[in-house]
């Protein structure tokens, strides 16, 4: 349901 | 703690706070506040949500970066995250903003209330229609979406007059995002612990600071929740006036919390 918020979690520090 | 907080937040902002203190007299012309406003509703609906969605992904960073936010499950994050992201952005844009003036950084200038006004209504062409019509010259058709800009404006105002530095900020910002009394908690002891340590952190700095005053004037928390239901109350209406307007015109982070 929350994709995109799972997939920015999930990458490390940016 | 304290020097996470800061870093944190420092690392994830778009903008240094000298920079935007710098080019705080750069506003837009008439020239190009008319072109704001000649935009149709769903253009500038459109324009707002990438600009907000882009603020939203710095939050994730901000958060990700806090100390102890990874260690919550998955779950708990983005309760947090869903819960607390508008919210971040409203208190970060007292950086971003011109208590003098009265106008925002927005797209590379400073511009006031009046640069949003497409949002509520029909761009200027259609005022003219109307006009030839006899009917209203400005009817308004999200009528409660130029007061959530209005309440936006004051909110920041608001904050804006208690002059917080930059670490002041962070910890606002780190103390609405760990926020235990958030609903679906999975984990909430974990929440408050965290919670809890920002707290005391906070107090510390305040008190080597001599800004313990500072707590007392803080708008109460019911005001940025309010802000963030009447954002999705104006969303609401937004699309019941563009039933046929694909979901996909809108950032797919900004359609997943909003």
């Amino acid at each position: 349901k929350h994709r995109i918020l799972h997939k920015l979690l999930q990458n490390g520090n940016s | 703690l304290t020097q996470n907080v800061l870093k944190s937040y420092l690392e994830t902002c778009a903008q240094r706070t000298e920079e935007l203190q710098r080019r705080r007299w750069e506003t837009f012309s008439s020239q190009e506040v008319c072109a704001y406003q000649r935009q149709s509703m769903a253009e500038m609906w459109q324009r707002c949500a990438g600009r907000l969605t882009e603020a939203i992904q710095q939050v994730v960073e901000f958060a990700k970066r806090l100390q102890g936010f990874m260690d919550l499950c998955q779950h708990d994050q983005i309760v947090l995250l869903k819960a607390g992201a508008l919210e971040v952005v409203l208190v970060g844009m007292c950086r971003a903003f011109n208590a003098d003036n009265r106008t925002v950084f927005f797209e590379g200038k400073y511009g006031g209330t009046e640069l949003f006004r497409a949002l509520g209504r029909a761009g200027d062409s259609g005022r003219g229609r109307g006009q030839a019509e006899g009917t209203a010259s400005d009817e308004e058709l999200l009528p409660g979406c130029h007061d959530l800009i209005s309440s936006i404006f004051d909110f920041a105002q608001s904050l804006c007059a208690l002059h917080c530095s930059d670490s002041e900020v962070a910890f606002l910002c780190a103390l609405v995002l760990l926020n235990a009394s958030r609903p679906w908690l999975q984990e909430q002891a974990k929440v408050a612990v965290l919670q809890g340590h920002l707290e005391v952190a906070f107090r510390l700095l305040l008190r080597r600071t001599q800004r313990e005053e500072l707590l007392a004037r803080l708008p109460p928390a019911g005001r940025l929740r309010a802000l963030c239901s009447q954002h999705l109350e104006q969303l609401q209406a937004f699309h019941r006036l563009h039933p046929g307007l694909l979901p996909a015109a809108f950032p797919p982070l900004y359609r997943e919390l909003f």
